[in-house]
């Protein structure tokens, strides 16, 4: 575990158990490859560690008795905080409340519709389900298929400038009060097609949904980044029930202010859980 | 700092965060620049002739990994398709099976993925579109029981290949792993031999997990290669040097767009410019 190597760090360079500057400093280092390990942006390291630095080279590192513990106590508490410290929630605004899921090819965003749906059921909701990407070869019958297994109404809206005010005219007909949208993956490097742009202008969704993979290696602020135009209000994190350290968890609330509101944790529409950010901390610390 | 002529520590910390930043991970980002420090220490090179020697070592270290594509002897040759969820393999199938197809051979495709939702009506879709033959039985069906039918039909039609998709999975999950295998041995049964072709797709905005992911699937069922997809963007797949050193897979094609005639065979030289750029 990362205590232990710290630790063993301490032990070889400490001597005579007062721990000096350039202790903390190797530890730091240590620290840094545990962070790099994890996928967490380059900079976003430096940064984080730079603020850990000025916290660590006080009397409560150098001078306790357990100094990796005390090292790691700064790291988890910085980590947590630029996590945004406490978990999010939904905004739901509007009547019908429109959720746009937007993000890069293969994230998890048509999964995550259909556990959303679910999610918002329990909670007493009566979302309906609007598919907006023409373009995926059967994404109109997968998004239907998971409505059909969260028991959730389906809308097919392919060209969504004519479609979507159709589909809010369903919501309003049969009293469904969210709708939940799922859009087509974009391709790393483009930037989201002019129609969303202007589908947000147009509807101003309550939430803007980025749904990003947790196994997003250094590129994750960067994809992320280039959402923000369409007003992100929150990001879903999704296959973290996997091995994924998942640094973009730390990566795009530090760099571009995003906080993560939920993460998927598997395929079933149930797999959806609120995002902890002391959780995700001690995950990405390994 | 850079083009000055003298190297300061800035600058081999900026060469690091270069080689960070394409996800080739701390350990071997380390290892390249001491490298370097060492085969340019006492000099005072300019940025350019740096970067050029980082773009040969690169080069180098990969140089071994190009193994283009030859076709196997035994017909109907098979390839199987794995890898994590979302990470193209679908999309790479009919795109390898139509670039097979291209080259005059019969391929048929298998839809062994029979768990995700329209996973099935995606590969038909595809397909069509590729205009390759697609055998599938239902959602929820066996995949290994879809293997072998697919394979018994391409054996008595005469394909040359047959082309398995098959359902994305974490690498963590012991059960799907062992799944993987089952078909292998489905394939084996059959044909005396196991797929020739055993083929991780790879996300190229993937980070460190994508060595976890080679050794599992690995472990899984002995892969013969790998396909980097999604290589249109600013990810630069720096993964894979990490995967090549520790386990030796060769890369055999690259997915640079979501069409069916984006895959590119993967070259060294090519990469590791992309890559220091
Ligand atoms: N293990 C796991 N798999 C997930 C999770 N979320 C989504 N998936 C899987 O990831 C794959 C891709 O999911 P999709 O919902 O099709 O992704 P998408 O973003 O809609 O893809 P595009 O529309 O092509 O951009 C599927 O196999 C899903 O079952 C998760 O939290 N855990
Ligand atoms: N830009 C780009 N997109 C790609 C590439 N390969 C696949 N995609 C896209 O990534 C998304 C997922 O592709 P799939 O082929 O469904 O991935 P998969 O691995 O079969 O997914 P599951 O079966 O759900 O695990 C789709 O939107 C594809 O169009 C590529 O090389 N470049
Ligand atoms: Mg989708
Ligand atoms: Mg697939």
């Amino acid at each position: 575990s990362l205590t232990e190597r710290l630790t063993q760090i301490f032990r070889n360079l400490g001597g005579k158990g007062k721990l000096s500057e350039a202790d903390v400093r190797a530890g730091l280092r240590g620290i840094r490859q545990a962070l790099l390990a994890a996928d967490v942006h380059w900079q976003v390291a430096r940064e984080l560690l730079g603020r850990v630095e000025e916290q660590a080279l006080g009397a409560k590192v150098l001078q306790s008795l357990t100094p990796a513990q005390q090292l790691l106590a700064i790291v988890r508490q910085e980590l947590a905080r630029t996590m945004g410290g406490q978990a999010q929630s939904l905004r739901l605004t509007g009547r019908p409340a429109t959720v746009l899921v937007v993000g890069p090819a293969g994230g998890g965003k048509t999964t995550t519709c259909g556990k959303l749906a679910r999610w918002l059921s329990k909670k007493g909701r009566h979302p309906l389900l609007v598919c907006c990407d023409p373009q995926r070869p059967a994404a109109a019958e997968q998004l239907a298929t998971l409505a059909r297994q969260v028991e959730v109404p389906f809308h097919n809206a392919p060209n969504p400038e004519t479609d979507f005010p159709a589909a809010l005219k369903k919501a309003r007909q049969e009293l469904r009060d969210v709708v939940i949208v799922d859009t087509p993956g974009v391709p790393p490097g483009e930037a989201p097609p002019g129609w969303l742009a202007q589908f947000v202008k147009v509807h101003s969704p309550g939430d803007v949904l980025l749904v990003l993979d947790a196994l997003t290696g250094q590129e994750a602020a960067q994809i992320a980044a280039g959402f923000l135009p369409l007003g992100v209000t929150g990001v879903v994190l999704t296959k973290l029930d996997g091995d994924a350290r998942g640094g973009a968890a730390l990566s795009i609330p530090a760099r571009l202010g995003c906080p993560i509101v939920l993460v998927g944790v598997g395929e079933r529409p149930s797999d959806l859980e609120p995002f902890y950010p002391q959780r995700m901390a001690d995950r990405i610390l390994g | 700092v850079r083009g000055q002529g003298a190297l300061t520590q800035e600058t081999w910390e900026e060469l690091e965060d270069l080689l960070l930043a394409a996800d080739v991970g701390p350990e071997l980002a380390g290892e390249l620049v001491s490298r370097l420090r060492e085969r340019f220490d006492g000099q005072s090179p300019a940025w350019e002739e740096v970067q050029a020697a980082l773009e040969e070592a690169v080069g180098e270290l990969l140089s071994g990994a190009e193994r283009p594509w030859s076709p196997p002897e035994g017909s109907p040759g098979v390839l199987l398709f794995v890898g994590v969820n979302g990470s193209g393999k679908t999309t790479t199938c009919v795109k390898v099976g139509r670039w097979l197809a291209g080259q005059g051979q019969r391929v048929l495709l298998a839809a062994a993925d029979t768990f995700r939702a329209a996973a099935i009506d995606q590969l038909r879709r595809l397909g069509e579109e590729a205009q390759l033959e697609v055998i599938a039985h239902r959602p929820g069906a066996d995949p290994g029981a879809v293997v072998h039918d697919a394979l018994a039909h391409a054996r008595s039609q005469g394909h040359r290949y047959l082309v398995v998709d098959t359902a994305g999975r974490l690498q963590t999950k012991r059960p799907l792993m062992e799944e993987l295998g089952k078909i292998c041995r489905v394939v084996e049964k059959l044909q005396g031999r196991p797929p020739e072709e055993r083929l991780l797709v790879v996300d190229a905005t993937v980070g460190q997990n994508a060595i976890s992911q080679a050794e599992l699937f690995h472990q899984a069922v002995g892969l013969t290669g790998l396909v980097v997809t999604k290589l249109d963007g600013s990810a630069k797949g720096g993964a894979v040097l990490p995967i090549w050193r520790a386990l030796g897979i060769p890369i055999l094609w690259l997915g640079v767009g979501q069409a069916l005639s984006d895959l590119v065979p993967f070259r060294a030289r090519d990469f590791a410019r992309a890559l220091v750029r």
